[in-house]
């Protein structure tokens, strides 16, 4: 006999936290710590706001090996009413947006919290002011996970006299310093290599300090919101877009829910269709509604996605970063032009470093990021170390082992992660592509700088 | 300003189908049909039912890679009121017990629907009917993603003149065979490996069929479903546990939900924890309830985790698999005692294939199964995969290049993946240390073949 049950997605992630990373207590304990550096990363730089963060990890128990880890932010802060859904409601986020951000799943502080209370029994402890506030706000919470909602344990505001604004927050869970530690250092060195403009400190159980100065003031600029582009809508979307729009003409609902839209092709687009301009968009019938997702998205007469939405980390920035963390003896550097898949626009940014105190490999270091986040588990199932792998490179007068380093950077609006625990980017057939042609633009580069080198040598010998 | 949303998992999983395999459309290819073919085993061997499944790819549209993709059983068959919900609703499953099954996660066929609705427009075609059914209900359901809740296209019943049972699922979806074929026909032949008592024929779209009979009627013995182990407990679980449970005292509560916990053992414990044996379960304190699930999560007096809910593939079975498809000159196999992690219990197998057929390689080819079903992709994220990488081959008298191939086979009634596609097995550390012990005993078994050859040669050279 055979019994059906259903879970909301709070028992579900309980039940399967490997899913979001939370397989071991010493990856627990990194994933942790990531997922609320990100929330203070995009909490700060994403609002202009150059980021000060604070991060301790401490013991509370060393026989049941539980810590307590902290992260401060003086970022924008979470409205009063949000606090407890923000950390107790699983799919919960503000990032379900068109534009990149470290975030995409509305589950990493929900994760956070649900591993701290399953281990520690404890509630997240939450303190949070927005710019301009006249309190403080702080909440106990914990998740119910029967019903995928917050339960507050307690809710205090207090006079907010020095006009901070920012999150702190603070949970206690069971975790494995030894096995974690060099993870969750080399988490802080890579993002700080990238991150110049941020300041970042963590205080390590043994109170070793882990600083990372600000180095320059200068911020990249922060992306704007964008609209979806036609070559990633499918029907579904189609139809949701339309329920939450009112009533108007086809054409201008187009125009105005859409990034790459122009008047003249669009009407020429609904012509070769056959649906006429001016009808009005909640009286599409449901195979006018199919044959425009089908056509919107095959057609190639759009403009490419704008990269508006996007923030790479820019060629200046990375050449820096690594030069100062590396200290290689030359780096080769490349910002590709914007590409897209499915329609979500994506820039991918590469750089190679070679020699001075790099130690000779194997096969190349390898450094990757996604939307400015150090990617450092899973490397197996990433696209990037895919391609990594096919490169030959010989026909670039590398001759292993050698002092090589490569670092690959994609930014996009919706990076497409193997898996909830944000470590890999999955086969995406463009991102691919674009991955390959940015490394071997920097391979070139390399190649010269050796042949160059190799003629010297040559000329010095004779 | 910041605007927040949530979403039901049918929009997420829509948004974030990559989490789940679906990342491309020969992956999503792929992962269609191996979600359809693991339903089907469940629905036959689970029930004590030879496997006989029919499958098939074909062209609907070509240019628009446009494929139907059909799976017929003849299992148990689906509830007619459950079918709905069965392909309709993320979260819905009847596997979400203690227990070996192939599915898990209440999620695999409706990424199916999803992923199909979302490149075809087109709902899922559903027939089925359970044992002595007088009637066979069919149904073209889709999803409704912003409520997770299915839609009824529509709903038929005909007579069952002929006493089928069974299930037979339909769906067109974008794919591409060209990049999936290997894969795919790689699933079924290692799926046939371990399982031959059941048949298995797939018809691909240019007409060849890859047929795998039956080759024993001899199946293993069905596992039955398990109780919670102690080890595994936590607050929320116990207090879930509870909450079902009539108010009854505590001891019997504790024997008659866990598995492993002896009367006098139980006394015992309560002693210690200074907590009466008779009070009434539902009447314990907060600070009682964390005091036991710690407790009992630590306690080392509980019996082992039973293996009654488990079902190996066997050692005759996995070395016949081999000897069948590999055609190796040597095999070794074992199949370890059960373990535990989190008080899931859990089997390791693991065989070693040498020579024959096998051609010389590298390193070695490694075959990956968990809970019967044969892994293919995202090796470099999974536990199994970082064992035989440390394996340091040369201590057991190979050399590479060699003959060698290692097959792994885990099952448990949770096994932790890495991620919802069901790739990849997370590095739990009671896991790896089995997997590593088991392939140290076949390894062992290796060396003393090879010394023994080794030994026949000089004989023969002197
Ligand atoms: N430190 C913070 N400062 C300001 N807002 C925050 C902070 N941490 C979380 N939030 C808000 O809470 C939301 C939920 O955070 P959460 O980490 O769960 O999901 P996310 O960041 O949107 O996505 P992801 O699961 O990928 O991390 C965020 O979208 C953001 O609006
Ligand atoms: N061919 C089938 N025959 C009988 N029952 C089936 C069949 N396919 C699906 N079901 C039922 O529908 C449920 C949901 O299937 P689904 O594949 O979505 O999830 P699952 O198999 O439980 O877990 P997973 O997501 O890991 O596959 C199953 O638990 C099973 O009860
Ligand atoms: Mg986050
Ligand atoms: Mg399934």
């Amino acid at each position: 006999d055979v019994a059906f049950e259903s879970l909301t997605p709070a028992e579900w992630f309980r039940r399967n936290k490997e899913i979001a990373g939370f397989s071991s207590p010493s990856r627990a304990m990194y994933q942790a710590i990531r997922e609320l550096i990100e929330n203070a990363l995009d909490a700060t730089e994403n609002h202009g706001i150059l980021p000060s963060i604070k991060a301790s990890i401490r013991y509370v128990d060393k026989d049941k090996d539980l810590y307590s880890i902290y992260v401060e932010d003086n970022g924008i802060g979470i409205p009063e009413e949000e606090i407890p859904n923000v950390f107790g409601q699983i799919f919960y986020s503000s990032k379900y947006k068109i534009k990149q951000h470290r975030g995409i799943f509305g589950l990493g502080a929900k994760m956070v919290v649900l591993y701290a209370q399953s281990t520690s029994g404890m509630p997240v402890k939450v303190m949070s002011a927005m710019k301009g506030s006249q309190y403080i706000y702080t909440y106990e919470i914990s998740i119910d996970t029967v019903k995928n909602k917050p339960v507050i344990h307690s809710h205090v505001r207090v006079e907010n006299k020095y006009g901070w604004h920012g999150t702190a927050v603070k949970v206690v869970l069971e975790g494995n310093w030894q096995y974690a530690k060099s993870r969750i250092e080399e988490y802080f060195t890579r993002t700080a290599m990238i991150t110049p403009y941020a300041e970042i400190i963590l205080i390590e159980p043994n109170n070793e300090v882990l600083r990372f100065n600000r180095i320059t003031t200068i911020m990249p600029k922060p992306p704007v919101e964008g609209l979806p582009h036609p070559s990633s809508i499918d029907l579904e979307s189609l139809k949701q877009l339309i329920n939450r729009n009112s009533d108007i003409p086809l054409i201008d609902f187009l125009k105005e829910n859409f990034d790459g839209i122009g008047d003249e092709t669009v009407r020429e687009f609904l012509k070769t269709l056959g649906i006429r301009a001016s009808k009005h968009v909640k009286r599409l019938s449901e195979s006018e509604l199919r044959l425009l997702a089908e056509k919107m998205r095959q057609f190639n007469g759009w403009r490419r996605p704008r990269a508006d939405w996007l923030s790479p980390i820019g060629e200046k920035i990375l050449a820096n970063g690594i030069l100062h963390v590396l200290k290689p003896e030359a780096i080769f550097v490349t910002t590709r032009k914007p590409a897209s898949y499915s329609g979500h626009p994506f820039i991918v940014e590469a750089a190679i470093a070679w020699g001075g105190s790099i130690m000779p490999v194997d096969k190349p270091i390898l450094y990757r990021y996604a939307n400015k986040v150090p990617l450092l588990q899973d490397e197996g199932s990433d696209v990037i170390r895919h391609v990594i792998d096919e490169v030959d490179w010989g026909q670039y007068k590398v001759k292993f082992p050698a002092p090589l380093a490569v670092v690959v950077h994609v930014c996009s609006t919706k990076i497409p992660y193997a898996s909830a625990g944000k470590e890999a980017i999955a086969d995406v057939p463009e991102i691919e592509k674009e991955v390959r042609l940015a490394v071997r633009e920097v391979a070139r580069k390399l190649k010269v700088y050796l042949a160059r080198k190799e003629k010297e040598q040559e000329l010095l010998t004779k």
